[in-house]
C-alpha cells in the first residue's frame, strides 16, 4: 500500500462519510426551469461567485504559463463570445446569465462550459 | 472517473461515481495536489431542477457549468458520464463547429437534455447512443427495472460495443473508469481492477450506499483528482454527494 499505485485493501466502514477522505457536504440549490434561462442560475452563482472567479483565474494562470504573451486569454475573451449564439438554446442564454450574475467575462464562462471538448485536445 | 451501476438481489439499482478532473493542470508541490481539482471542490453543488413546482431531475454540478455530468431522474433513470480519450477527439468536433458544420451535440448539453426531457431508461439510452457528438465519451446509465444498467461507449458518431447488466449470468454490476471495457486499462492508471476486486469482495447481497461508498473510497479509485463522490438510488429518487480528499500517500490520478 506504500508504493504506487498505493492500492489499499478494500475500505470498509467509510459511510456515513467522515475523517480525512471527507472534505465536506454538498449544498442543495433549486433551479426553476420556468424562469427565463438567463435568470435560472442567479441563486447558485450569487453564492459561488468568489469560488467561480478563483477557479477561472487558476485556469487563466495556467493558460498564461503556456502562452506568457497572454494571447490565449485575449483569444478567449475576444472570440469565444462570438460562439455563444451558435450554442443551442437555452444553454446559450443560461451561460449569458451566469456571466452577468458572476461578473466573469462571457468568453471565460463559455470556455468553462465547453471545457470537456477543449480538454480532449 | 469511476462510475458503476449495481443491482442488489431484490432488483434495486444503485448508481455511484467518483468525479476525477484536473489532470496535468498545475501541480501544487507544497500541498501535493492538483491546482484545478482543488479549485473545483468549492464549486460542487447539488441542484434540484423544478418545473411547475415539481422536481424534474436532480444533479451534482460544478457551479457555473450548465451541462450535466451526474444526475438522476427520480424513479426513472440515473446518468453519469466519464471522459473518453480518442484520436478522433473533441478538437475535430470543435473545428467542424467553427467551420459551420453543426450537426453534432456538445456532450454536456446532451446529458442535460436527456435528464430534462427523457422519461424512460429506453428513451435515454437511445438518445445517448444515437446522437452525434463533438467528442467521444462514456455514458453510464441506470434504469428502474432489473437488468437496466449499461455502459455506452461513444465515438463522435457511433455507440461501440454497449455493455449491459445481466444479473442472471452473474453480471450484477457494470463499472467504467476511462478505458474501453473490452481493452486492458493503461497499466499506469488501472483503477478498474481494484474497484472490481472490492465490488466482488462486497458481493451482491451486501450492495448498498454504504458498501459502494467504501469501494469508491479505496485508493487508487479515490485519488488526488477525485473532487466528489455521488451515490444515487433511482427507486427512492435519492442523490447524495460528498466532497473528497485523498490523504498521502495517494496516487496523483
Amino acid at each position: 500500500q506504500y508504493v504506487p499505485p498505493f492500492t489499499e485493501d478494500c475500505q470498509t466502514g467509510m459511510y456515513p462519510p467522515s475523517g480525512p477522505t471527507f472534505k465536506g457536504a454538498v449544498t442543495w440549490y433549486t433551479v426553476d426551469l420556468d424562469l427565463p434561462p438567463s435568470e435560472r442560475w442567479k441563486g447558485v452563482i450569487t453564492d459561488k461567485q468568489k469560488e467561480l472567479a478563483s477557479m477561472i483565474q487558476a485556469i487563466k494562470d495556467l493558460a498564461d504559463a503556456f502562452v506568457p504573451s497572454g494571447r490565449l486569454i485575449d483569444l478567449v475573451d475576444r472570440d469565444l463570445p462570438l460562439m455563444v449564439d451558435t450554442l443551442p438554446y437555452p444553454f446559450n442564454e443560461e451561460i449569458r446569465g451566469i456571466a452577468t450574475a458572476s461578473g466573469v467575462p462571457l468568453g471565460e464562462v463559455v470556455l468553462f462550459n465547453i471545457f470537456y471538448e477543449i480538454f480532449t485536445v | 472517473c469511476t462510475s458503476l451501476v449495481a443491482e442488489d438481489p431484490d432488483g434495486n439499482l444503485i448508481h455511484a461515481r467518483n468525479l476525477d478532473f484536473g489532470l496535468f493542470m498545475g501541480w501544487d508541490l507544497k500541498n501535493r495536489s492538483w491546482v484545478i481539482t482543488e479549485k473545483l471542490k468549492p464549486l460542487v453543488v447539488n441542484i434540484e431542477f423544478t418545473r411547475n413546482n415539481h422536481t424534474v431531475f436532480k444533479s451534482t454540478n460544478f457551479a457555473g457549468y450548465v451541462g450535466m455530468l451526474t444526475g438522476i431522474r427520480p424513479h426513472m433513470f440515473t446518468l453519469t458520464m466519464n471522459e473518453r480519450f480518442s484520436l478522433d477527439g473533441g478538437y475535430i468536433g470543435i473545428l467542424e463547429w467553427i467551420l459551420g458544420k453543426r450537426d453534432g451535440m456538445w456532450m454536456s448539453f446532451l446529458t442535460r437534455s436527456v435528464l430534462e426531457n427523457a422519461t424512460s431508461y429506453a428513451e435515454a439510452k437511445k438518445l445517448l447512443s444515437d446522437t452525434k457528438l463533438l467528442a467521444p465519451a462514456y455514458f453510464i446509465l441506470g434504469g428502474n427495472q432489473t437488468g437496466e444498467g449499461c455502459i455506452i461507449t461513444r465515438s463522435r458518431t457511433h455507440s461501440i460495443n454497449p455493455l449491459e447488466l445481466d444479473p442472471k449470468k452473474g453480471r450484477w454490476y457494470v463499472l467504467e473508469t476511462n478505458y474501453d471495457h473490452w481493452k486492458e486499462p493503461l497499466f499506469l492508471d488501472d483503477r478498474r481492477t481494484p474497484a472490481m476486486k472490492c465490488m466482488n469482495q462486497t458481493t451482491q447481497t451486501s450492495i448498498s450506499f454504504k458498501t459502494v461508498y467504501d469501494v469508491l473510497s479505496t485508493k487508487p479509485v479515490l485519488n488526488k483528482l477525485t473532487t466528489y463522490t455521488t451515490l444515487m438510488d433511482v427507486s427512492k429518487g435519492k442523490l447524495e454527494s460528498f466532497i473528497r480528499d485523498c490523504p498521502n500517500p495517494c496516487m496523483p490520478w
